[in-house]
Order: C-alpha cells, then sequence, then structure tokens
C-alpha cells in the first residue's frame, strides 16, 4: 500500500 | 492600483481553465514585476504556480503591490463572456474591492466595449516556501504526449508510477484488472527535430496519484512542451512555459509504507 505525502511535509510556510 | 492590458483574453481563459479545478479562491499577487499566483488544493498534495510576467503584458501598470482574492469560479464565469481574440484589460484600485475587466473587439461594422466587475474577496492563504531544487531528472517532451500518457493510464489505476532510467521514461499504472506501461526511450527524435529531452543524473522512481496529473495536464494548451523535473522522494515539479509566463504544479509523491 502507498501513502499520500502532504506537500506541507516538503514545504515550510513562508 | 493595477491596470494591465492583455493583447487576448484566450491566455486568461486557459490559464483558469488549468487552476479553476484545483483551487476555488486563490491571490492575484500584483506588482510592478507581473502578477502571480500561488495555491494549494484543499488536500494539501498539490500546488500551482502562475506568474504573468510585466512584459507580457501590453500595457502594465501597478503602483504597489496589491493582493487581489479572486473566487476563480467567478472569474471563469466573467472569462467566458469574453471572446478569446479580445483584448482584455484588468483594472483594480489600491482598496482591492472590484476587479474590473474590460473585453475590447474591433468587428467589421463597430467598435465593441463590454464592461465587467466582479467582486474581490479577502483570502488568508499560507504561502509556501519552495526551496531551489537540484533535480535529478528532467524530462521535457510534447505536452500533448503527456496529456495522452496520463490520460490514458488514468483509465487503468488511480496511481502512476514514473522511473527514469539510461533506458528513458516509463510510466506504469497497476490497476485491479489490468496495468500498463508507456516507455519514452532516450534518443526519440523525429526527421532530424528535437521533439523532448531526457536528462539525468541518477535514476528516479516515483508513484504519483493520476488524477492530479490528469488536472495538470489541462495547461496543455498554453504550452507546446511541458518539463517533468524529478527527484526521489521529493515533489514532482510540473512546468509549462509560454511567451507571457508561466505555470507550475507541484505534486507531493505516494510513498511506501
Amino acid at each position: 500500500k502507498m501513502k499520500q505525502k502532504s506537500l506541507m511535509s516538503f514545504f515550510g510556510k513562508k | 492600483m493595477l491596470e494591465a492590458k492583455l493583447s487576448e483574453a484566450a491566455l486568461l481563459k486557459r490559464l483558469l481553465d488549468a487552476v479553476k479545478e484545483l483551487v476555488s479562491d486563490a491571490n492575484f499577487e500584483c506588482n510592478e514585476e507581473g502578477i502571480q499566483l500561488q495555491a494549494m488544493d484543499n488536500s494539501h498534495v498539490a500546488l500551482v504556480s502562475v506568474k504573468l510576467y510585466a512584459s507580457g503584458f501590453k500595457r502594465y501598470r501597478c503602483d504597489r503591490p496589491l493582493p487581489l482574492g479572486v473566487n476563480l469560479g467567478s472569474l471563469t464565469k466573467v472569462l467566458k463572456c469574453a471572446k478569446d481574440d479580445d483584448i482584455c484589460t484588468l483594472k483594480a484600485g489600491d482598496d482591492a474591492d472590484i476587479l474590473s475587466l474590460t473585453y475590447e473587439a474591433k468587428s467589421a461594422y463597430a467598435d465593441r466595449i463590454a464592461e465587467y466587475e466582479m467582486k474581490l474577496m479577502d483570502i488568508d492563504a499560507d504561502q509556501l516556501g519552495i526551496p531551489d531544487t537540484d533535480y535529478d531528472a528532467s524530462v521535457t517532451m510534447p505536452s500533448s504526449e503527456f496529456l495522452r500518457i496520463v490520460r490514458d493510464l488514468s483509465l487503468l489505476g488511480e496511481s502512476v508510477r514514473i522511473e527514469v532510467s539510461k533506458e528513458g521514461i516509463r510510466f506504469v499504472s497497476d490497476g485491479e484488472a489490468a496495468n500498463g506501461n508507456i516507455l519514452i526511450k532516450q534518443n526519440a527524435e523525429a526527421s532530424g527535430k528535437k521533439k523532448g529531452s531526457i536528462e539525468m543524473n541518477s535514476a528516479v522512481t516515483l508513484t504519483f496519484s493520476l488524477k492530479y496529473l490528469v488536472n495538470f495536464s489541462k495547461s496543455s494548451s498554453l504550452s507546446k512542451k511541458v518539463q517533468l523535473m524529478m527527484s526521489n522522494d521529493v515533489p514532482l515539479l510540473v512546468s509549462y512555459a509560454f511567451n507571457q509566463g508561466h505555470i507550475r504544479y507541484y505534486l507531493a509523491p505516494k510513498i511506501g509504507d
């Protein structure tokens, strides 16, 4: 099973 | 205030088509460099980033940074009222309450000028800082080809595995009832004219949700080429460049448990 990652775990808030 | 005159409304129509299913509201950040939009979809899986350069407009004036909070559904409706080849002028005052759009057309019998106004809104959205990334693989291909591949594979399954190797780039979909894979070889050239390129520092394998890629492919009307930038375990960058700017999408990968 694959799990969808969130973009927030790669890109930080400005 | 903002005053921005585009030589053809078609550009905005296509951009809206390429964004509106991903995000419903977004800030158009206007400044002297041009107009920018950055927004994530509700599930925080995909991000779209649009840039229109000031130089891409017939006339462009923006005295100070101005965020225009736009409901994309409303803007789509107002843009439907424009003909593709109408000259389109966007105007907003410093209070950023109203966006006015003027469509000018010269027909055989008279000049037509149509004016529309739409309400703007306050949008409180987080802006993400996207780090500069040296990607391990960069693939440029005809945007129509990419559209075809993701649309075809989306019929079979929810996900696509993208593998970039010395062999080329391979798109693999393992559906419950059927599977398929499409390989584009490194040396794909037609009649001496280079259609695309594959550059790779190291092999990359990533898995993505196809519904987003199908969505991104709506940008095919904006550019004949698409560039895919990939590194293992980082978001995919899908980039379409056109004369007046670019549209870029970032998509978080699916990762095995």
